[in-house]
């Protein structure tokens, strides 16, 4: 596994590269210069993960883009907020799917005075009223929210006032948001409608 | 909305319909000799469901097959067991979106002496040893599964022994089923990992 600051050198990388148009061949010694790095550097960032280019042959822009470009996505740690720690929301938090090294719930929020203070899964649950201050201030990029539907709406404003890129929905409810901000809901009914058309069709057939 | 006893006469035209070539016409007399029914009862339920043949015109097979079909999937009434009534358990058990007319979650079991015999959601949790006795008692068709991964395959032997027909398993493990009993596995990262993927491309754009 790459060191985290080799990830974070390939996104300086991928940032100089955009300035150079797709049909150019960068040798590596051009490459580092542009960057502000050596050569070695460079060859020994990118066959961390698995790139290695032949000596002499030189970088194609294009390919190194699109490469470091999806190198970027799937090393990047998410770091996430989850709202409403209930039923659902309790199971989320200790499910260990969401711990896997990618996503990681690193603050829980609720609006109980009973709930508040208390520690689950590891993480201290906070004042609902206080994520517009602590998500900038933890680099959270998602919010999960499992309250109620009720109360979703202002939820979801108050991430959207954290700072949050996307948003993870449970709550049965249409929620508005601003274009730049990805949402997407979660209906459980979902994947037993597909088990019942695929058991129908057993039926049937 | 149909009174579920046409859906249930719905299933026996369809039963008989089998038996004739697609490619056929049949007058409404014919069909309802066929039946055993009387013309104006095939003519009356088919209304229900919006259908509207022509009268003369009669009913071309194929097209019948295709559409009786259609409705008995939409109508069907689907009968759940959920096996684990934990947090997640309890959290599917008093979600509205299980509630609606298509699913009903009419059995809980869990194997914690604390729990069994107590009321969620207007369900007694009873004991999972039952399973192979109550399912059948009970028409159910799916069993749901939010117990520990470790028992997961066990409740699972358990449901297949009550005959059910699919199972929706949100357990974190690998279970193996007959090829019969279909079988659809719930990862809630997943969402998180088509989020996270629209996110980036937002980013990188
Ligand atoms: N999408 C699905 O498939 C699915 C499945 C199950 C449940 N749900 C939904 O998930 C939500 C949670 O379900 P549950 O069973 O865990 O409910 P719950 O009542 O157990 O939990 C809700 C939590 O939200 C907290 N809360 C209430 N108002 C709040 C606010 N303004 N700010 C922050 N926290 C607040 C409550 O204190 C509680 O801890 C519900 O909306 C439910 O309908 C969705
Ligand atoms: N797929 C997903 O996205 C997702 C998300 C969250 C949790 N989960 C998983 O769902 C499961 C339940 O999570 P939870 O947080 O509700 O756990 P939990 O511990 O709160 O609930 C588990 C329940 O299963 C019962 N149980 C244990 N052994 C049993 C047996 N042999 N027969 C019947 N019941 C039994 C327990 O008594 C308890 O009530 C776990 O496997 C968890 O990993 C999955």
């Amino acid at each position: 596994k790459a060191p985290e600051v080799a990830v974070q050198r390939l996104s300086l990388y991928l940032r100089t590269l955009k300035s150079i148009p797709d049909d150019r061949v960068l040798s590596s010694q051009k490459f580092a210069e542009l960057v502000g790095t050596t050569d070695n550097q460079i060859r020994k960032d990118l066959s961390y993960f698995g790139w290695f280019g032949i000596r002499g042959q030189g970088y194609r822009v294009d390919r190194l883009k699109e490469e470091i470009t999806h190198i970027l996505t799937l090393n990047r740690k998410w770091r996430l907020a989850l709202v409403g720690v209930g039923k659902l929301g309790s199971a989320l938090l200790m499910y260990p799917g969401f711990r896997k090294d990618k996503f990681q719930i690193k603050l829980a929020f609720d609006s109980d005075p009973e709930k508040i203070g208390k520690t689950i899964g590891g993480i201290v649950i906070q004042d609902v009223e206080k994520i517009p201050e602590l998500l900038p201030l933890n680099k959270i990029k998602v919010g999960i929210i499992t309250t109620p539907a009720d109360v979703a709406q202002d939820v979801a404003d108050k991430l959207i006032r954290g700072k949050v890129k996307g948003i993870l929905n449970f709550a049965p409810t249409h929620l508005v948001v601003p274009g730049k901000v990805k949402l997407k809901n979660i209906d459980l009914s979902i994947p037993l409608e597909i088990l019942s058309f695929f058991i129908s069709l057993e039926k049937i057939a």
